[in-house]
């Protein structure tokens, strides 16, 4: 069976229980120190922050699955993660964003993604490839 | 007196899921 998880949760949020970082404006420091607005992230961006973290990956996580959940406004996303193809399963609001590669912020909900947070977003969908982390563990 | 608010910088890392189980090399 796939691995349930959750991703971040933050009380501070604004709006809707999301993490306040999603918010449109809010500034992001990569790993080399650059500032960046959210909605101006690239791909190239993660890739290259986890590249010198030396302690994070980035993995190619696709959707499988989208289903409705029991809580709502949320719904439960499979995921196939990394070269293993592990099952994952993440129950999120719909207006949460995911980084798919090459096209950028997408949610289940971006009308609502974008109402909450001003962040303009694609739709999700199954077959979109989001960008995750794995911890490399020490040796 | 009012202190200038101080602009919040969040980890780039904070945007990104863990999604997978800790791997190793």
């Amino acid at each position: 069976p796939p691995t349930s998880t959750s991703p971040h949760s933050s009380p501070s949020s604004p709006s809707a229980g999301l993490p306040p970082f999603f918010m449109k404006g809010s500034i992001i420091q990569l790993a080399d120190g650059e500032l960046k607005r959210v909605e101006d992230l690239r791909t190239e961006d993660f890739v290259q922050s986890a590249e010198v973290s030396g302690e994070l990956k980035i993995d190619s996580s696709t959707v499988e699955r989208i289903e409705c959940s029991r809580t709502p406004n949320a719904v439960i996303i499979q995921f196939s993660v990394g070269e293993n193809k592990a099952q994952v399963c993440v129950e999120v609001l719909v207006e949460y964003p995911f980084f798919v590669f090459g096209q950028g912020w997408s949610s289940c909900c971006p009308d609502r993604t974008t109402q909450l947070l001003a962040l303009s977003c694609a739709k999700l969908s199954v077959g979109d490839v989001c960008i995750s982390l794995t911890l490399k563990s020490l040796k | 007196n009012v202190e200038p608010r101080s602009v919040p910088v969040f980890p780039w890392h904070s945007l990104v899921p863990f999604l997978a189980p800790t791997q190793s090399d």
